[in-house]
């Protein structure tokens, strides 16, 4: 029974990559066996393991645009036991090729389906935008999307936008996509900033944020660039602890052990 | 003689509104004439001058797809100094409707023409993408981009990227285009990370590194809540300061008064 989530938010920088990187390592340390799929042309998600999105023989690109396996792309990390479908320049060059393409919003879904059984969970890597991409991220969200949401001003006015996105996606493609959460990020209990925004998320979303919040924390912006997450780069500090809770909730309510 | 400048960078998160609207905000201070082009869906640039984007009845959508003169179009804060083109809701469908259209990536640059004497100073801020919204930003930059670099590892990946777009467009439709300056933001002295960027940064961009450098600030994030840039929320901020000096560095670089 494979899960996969989607992790989107147009809003950039948010916390989407650290969360699909450090939220699937966690899962990965609990015994699952856990597949990173990197969306975004910037590859942040591969770079992030350590993998140089500019030498990997096939990405992301080549399941969407060629149709090959997704079970010949995947990259596996045997320390992290992590796996990961990398992205490449060649992807942001994707939405425009797919315009016309049969099929376009559901080409991710369909190659996912190959490597179903492999998996216990596949997180999906979007980048700040809602095209064709982002749209093809949705879609393939069987069990839901997971929304990161940085406790900053600015990030809560795009919340209605994605809410809408979500809802034209449920209408015309996907009628059970659902929110499986909201991960509120970079808290800094400094300031008046986080709260205000811990009581704008539960006005759009109700009931629907993770108890686990992640404090703004330096460890977290350090560990890409060892290539590591922050399980293996810094396990003790706050990040680490706020993403293994994260982790440990996700399973709790996926009905997992 | 009025100066574009567009905010340009494809990753998320990195500040190209807090510089748009900060760096705007100290230029009016300074006696020039301001205009603030909002060119991304989210109206964050719109929101940070307490500008409701679902409230307004013009916006730039009117005048890049209804072809609606700017001057009809702009708001203006007397108290601020400052003249904002809002963004609205409806920008997100923009670059759909754009792909068919004739001049589709000359959309602004043609609408500016229109206001050019009424200004010193046109920041036009732009969405986290590369897609139709940004190219009409890059076209319409008749001074340069700026672009604001977030001195974390992940905001590395991008630049490579963003230099082939600038080159792109260079080739195709605005051979002028050039790099006015890259401005290093949200440093924190307290780690390594920021010194490895602005190596890498003076790797990608030789000698266009502002000498100003944005620190992490929450004063920068808290502003926008109370619809104010940091020179009137917090003016003894160090991100009203480092914004200051930016201002002054520009007018400098740009042989003012
Ligand atoms: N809780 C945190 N504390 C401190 N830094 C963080 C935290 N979460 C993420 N970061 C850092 O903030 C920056 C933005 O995070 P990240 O790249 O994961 O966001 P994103 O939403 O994936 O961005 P994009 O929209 O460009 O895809 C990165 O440099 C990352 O390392
Ligand atoms: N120097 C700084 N110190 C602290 N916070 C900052 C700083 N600069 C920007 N911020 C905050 O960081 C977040 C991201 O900044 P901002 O929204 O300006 O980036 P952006 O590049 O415009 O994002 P997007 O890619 O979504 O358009 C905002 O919440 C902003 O208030
Ligand atoms: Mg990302
Ligand atoms: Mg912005």
């Amino acid at each position: 029974m494979t899960r996969i989530y989607t992790l989107v938010n147009q809003k950039g920088g948010v916390g989407k990559t650290t969360t699909a990187i450090n939220l699937g390592a966690y899962l990965a340390r609990f015994g699952q066996r856990v597949l990173i799929v990197d969306l975004d042309p910037q590859a942040n998600a591969s770079s992030s393991l350590g993998v140089d999105k500019n030498a990997v023989e096939g990405s992301i690109y080549d399941a969407l645009i060629n149709e090959m396996p997704v079970s010949t792309l995947t990259l596996h990390n045997e320390r992290l036991n992590l796996s990961i479908l990398p992205s490449s320049p060649a992807l942001a060059g994707a939405e425009v090729e797919l315009v016309n393409e049969l099929a376009r919003e559901t080409r991710l879904k369909n190659a996912l389906d190959e490597v179903r059984g492999k998996y216990d969970y596949i997180l999906i890597d979007c980048p700040p935008s809602l095209g064709l991409l982002t749209v093809n991220g949705l879609v393939a969200a069987r069990d839901g999307v997971i929304i990161p949401v940085q406790c900053e001003y600015l990030a809560l006015e795009g919340l209605g936008q994605l809410t809408e996105t979500i809802e034209r996606v449920r209408v015309a493609l996907y009628p059970d996509l659902k929110v499986r959460g909201v991960v509120l990020t970079m808290f800094d209990s400094r300031t008046n900033l986080g709260n205000d925004v811990i009581k704008e998320v539960n006005r759009h979303f109700p009931k629907q944020a993770f108890h686990s919040i992640v404090p703004r924390n330096i460890r977290l912006a350090e560990a890409p660039s060892y290539g590591l997450p922050v399980a293996a780069y810094a396990p003790s500090s706050p990040g680490a602890y706020a993403y293994e809770m994260l982790a440990r909730e996700l399973l709790r309510g996926d009905g997992v052990k």
